[in-house]
């Protein structure tokens, strides 16, 4: 997290706001409760209070207002900049400002009016840009559902302000996982068109060959429509379309765009009903198989028939000597399968049949 | 004088100016011509600023990642700087 130079802060804990004018694209009603709910994200962890002002001058002034609004910082059109506030001091200070050529909404259709104002007013309240991609103050537009702060969020406010004195209990998101913790595990990895994509809680690592730098995204700013937490996944080239499993349930992604028909029940795969989760999944690009991981057993999907492969399931320890506990991810390459298991990765030769080397799971992030 | 200098496609003039206006806004680039932007000190080491706050791999050029970023919906207020 990051403060404004010289820590500016409100000096008073019960500090006023107004609302100066609406966005047509919304009820008055629905606006109030945007930013009632944004003030009340930071009241939350902080003995701050807010007062709504309906006439004179409150230390935040809110209002909307599209290219040059009055304050010579203008706006840009759609999209690019969505709003802006000033750090807390008098006069502009604490004012929020909304780019009215936005289209603002109360779902993720559009930009949500809710998440920009609990950005906009921790700027109101002191915070600057984090760089933490799990951060509400992250600089980035992403819409996120359940409760907008990260623990990042909360260590800079309450450095400021400190703790709420008699705290709601909130459930903040836990930050970004750090790619070098030599602890690190990893939830998924599959390829998607050439690059390598690595799940790991609501983010995912981005490596591609000419990309030496992972790079580290929330999974629902690229794809809103799958869960925040994915179990196992793999890519079918042939068929351009990686498969998403989070729970009982599977996505069919195509590129950015979730495939028609999904999410399905993994069952529809000929899984039994008893199986509730797939810890890890891997195409073989040489036999036209998909391997199926849950807890010590594998299965064999046929990709060409979409059918079941009899004689199964099989034991992982059987079939794979060297490989005696549960797998968290799996991926394949020339030959070699790469089983990951908490921060071990096991390289497996189908050839020799045996485990020819064992790394940390995070050498792959160039750790 | 014969001059090797050839004009750039409008592409990556456009991106060109994009990051110009990025980087003024956000990371306090100095306004004001500074001929060939790709090459000046500052901008570059402005690049560098940006691709280190957004964890990007820092390289100092314009390359399609940083790009990518740069054109992302997002807050006016600067990352860094009063």
């Amino acid at each position: 997290y990051n403060h404004f130079p010289r820590n500016l802060k409100w000096q008073n804990n019960e500090v006023t706001f107004r609302i100066l004018n609406y966005t047509p694209d919304l009820k008055k009603t629905d606006v109030d409760r945007a930013v009632r709910n944004a003030l009340n994200v930071w009241s939350d962890v902080t003995p701050l209070t807010f007062k709504k002002l309906h006439q004179g001058n409150a230390d935040i002034m809110i209002s909307f207002g599209s290219k040059e609004h009055g304050d010579y910082n203008p706006f840009d059109g759609p999209n690019g900049l969505l709003a802006h506030a000033y750090p807390p001091g008098q006069g502009i200070g604490g004012d929020t400002h909304f780019d009215e050529d936005e289209h603002w909404t109360k779902d993720s259709s559009a930009y949500n009016l809710f998440i920009v104002a609990a950005h906009e007013l921790g700027h109101a309240l002191g915070m600057s840009h984090s760089a933490d991609p799990g951060a509400l103050m992250y600089p980035v537009y992403s819409y996120t559902t359940g409760y907008p702060l990260a623990e990042d969020d909360i260590e800079g406010i309450q450095a400021l302000y400190g703790p709420n004195p008699n705290p709601r209990k909130v459930k903040p998101k836990p930050d970004a996982p750090n790619k070098c913790d030599p602890m690190l595990s990893f939830d998924a990895v599959t390829e998607l068109r050439g690059e390598t994509i690595i799940f790991k809680d609501r983010f995912y690592w981005r490596l591609h060959p000419q990309m030496p730098e992972p790079e580290q995204t929330l999974i629902k700013s690229t794809w809103p429509s799958i869960p925040n937490k994915v179990d196992a996944a793999y890519e079918n080239p042939e068929k351009d379309v990686v498969m998403i499993f989070s729970g009982i349930r599977m996505w069919a992604l195509n590129g950015y765009n979730l495939v028609d028909g999904y999410p399905k029940y993994i069952h529809k795969l000929g899984l039994p009903k008893k199986i509730r989760k797939i810890d890890a999944s891997v195409y073989i690009r040489d036999t036209g198989k998909t391997l199926l991981f849950t807890d010590e057993d594998y299965w064999s999907y046929d990709e060409a028939t979409g059918t079941m492969d009899s004689g199964y399931p099989r034991s992982i320890e059987e079939d794979f000597p060297g490989m005696d506990d549960e797998i968290d991810a799996a991926s394949y390459h020339y030959g070699y399968l790469y089983f990951f298991h908490e921060h071990m990765q096991y390289e497996y030769s189908y050839t020799s049949r045996k485990v020819i080397r064992i790394m940390r799971t995070n050498s792959i992030l160039n750790c | 004088a014969h001059s090797f200098a050839v004009p750039l496609p409008s592409e990556d003039k456009d991106d060109l100016l994009l990051a110009e206006k990025y980087l003024r806004r956000f990371y306090g680039l100095p306004a004001g011509l500074q001929g060939r932007q790709r090459s000046s000190v500052a901008f570059q080491s402005k690049i560098k600023e940006m691709q280190k706050f957004f964890k990007l791999k820092v390289t100092g050029n314009l390359d399609d990642n940083t790009l990518d970023l740069m054109k992302q919906a997002r807050c006016g207020v600067p990352d860094i700087g009063e």
